[in-house]
Formats: structure tokens, sequence, C-alpha cells
């Protein structure tokens, strides 16, 4: 699985 | 945005506000290592540079100049203004070791090897790590003032609320999965463990929080 993007945490 | 990311952010922020308190009232830094000040700046630095290129939402872009500038301000004081109380002799952790632990992870780990992507990995693992010089001069002298005891729990319960929302996150957004961001955040609160509990002890007794050395 890959990580879910884009970064929307801080 | 949850509940628990929200009071996350809030408690980061109420942690900077606490540490120019202190710094500003006190007119002093002693107690606060300007390492971890530093690696902090380099975090907020490395991982916020997709401000000109990614767009999440005003919350976050104002959020992100927040952290840049404040931590910028609070080394400006360290450095500049208050300097003559700055406790060099007691901030004496290592940060090479802490800067190379975070650029060899940055490498193996990145969701794809692009600028951005390495460079958000490598600040996501230099600030689980971040706070150790912080916690080592904390261990060295003993005893720190109130506000500082304050600013450490605060910036400790920030990273242990993302731990709840990420919790939360992955039970009800099909797809949402940050493994690296997760297994960082919790080595993150998990350096912590020892400092939470003497703060909660501390705070019971109705005392300053002293440390055993």
């Amino acid at each position: 699985r890959t990580a879910s993007r884009p970064h929307d945490e801080l | 945005m949850n509940l628990f990311r929200l009071c996350g952010d809030l408690s980061h922020v109420v942690s900077i506000v606490l540490l120019l308190l202190k710094i500003r009232a006190t007119r002093s830094c002693v107690g606060i290592s300007l390492k971890t000040q530093f690696l902090y700046l380099v975090v907020f630095v490395t991982r916020y540079l997709d401000l000109f290129v990614t767009f999440i939402s005003l919350y976050n872009s104002v959020m992100k100049v927040a952290f840049i500038s404040t931590t910028a301000y609070i080394l400006y004081l360290m450095f500049f203004k208050f300097k003559h109380t700055y406790d060099k002799d007691h901030d004496t952790f290592r940060i090479q070791f802490l800067i190379a632990f975070a650029a060899a992870l940055a490498f193996v780990t990145p969701h794809r090897y692009s600028l951005l992507e390495v460079l958000w990995t490598f600040s996501l693992w230099l600030e689980s790590v971040a706070i150790l010089p912080q916690l080592y001069m904390l261990q060295t002298t003993g005893e720190c003032e109130n506000l500082t005891s304050h600013y450490i729990f605060a910036l400790g319960l920030y990273r242990a609320l993302y731990a709840v929302n990420w919790v939360y996150r992955y039970s009800t957004e099909p797809g949402y999965w940050q493994p690296v961001t997760w297994i960082a955040g919790i080595l993150q609160t998990a350096l912590y463990g020892d400092f939470f509990y003497y703060y909660v002890a501390s705070r019971r007794r109705g005392k300053r929080l002293k440390l055993p050395t």
C-alpha cells in the first residue's frame, strides 16, 4: 500500500 | 480536520506561546536548550518548504508560516537578546547524531524520491528526536521553572493528540495510510514517557518539577 498524499497535516 | 488534530495543533501553538512567555517574562532563557530550538527550526523549514508548491488550506498555510516565524524569533531571542542567560554548559547533547539518524532514515523511507518528499521525511524523523537535547538538559539540571515544564508538557501532548487523530482518521477515512508519520510520531511521544510521569506527579503535589538525577 502506498502512503496517501499530499501531506495535509502539520 | 477533526477535534483531536485541532487540539493537537492548538497544544503545539500553546507550547510556543508558553516558551515565549517564559523568555520574555523572566528575560532569560535559562533551562532552555538552544539545540532543540535549532532542530525545530530545521524541522519546520525542511517540512514546510512545500508551502510554495502545495496548497492544502488557509489554516495549514497560516500555521506553517507561524511555526517557522515564531521558532526563528525564539532563536533570535536566545542567540542575541538574552544570550548571556543561555546555559551553554548544560546544553551538551551531540545533535550531529540526531541529524545523521534523520538523514539516514530520510533516504530509506520516503514515499517516493523527490526533493520535497525526502525533506518532508527527514523533518518527520528529526522532529521525533528533536526534544532529546532539551530532555537531556532537564535531566542534568534536575529542575526547571514552571513555565518551562508546562512548555515541554504541551509539546509532548501535541504529538500524543496527533496519534489519537491518526487512529481516528484510519478508522474513518478509507485509504488513509501514513506509516512513516505514525512510527516517527509514536517514537516522538514515547520519548516523553518519563517526563510525563514526573510532570503529573509534581502537579499533584503542587510543586515544581523535579527529576531524579
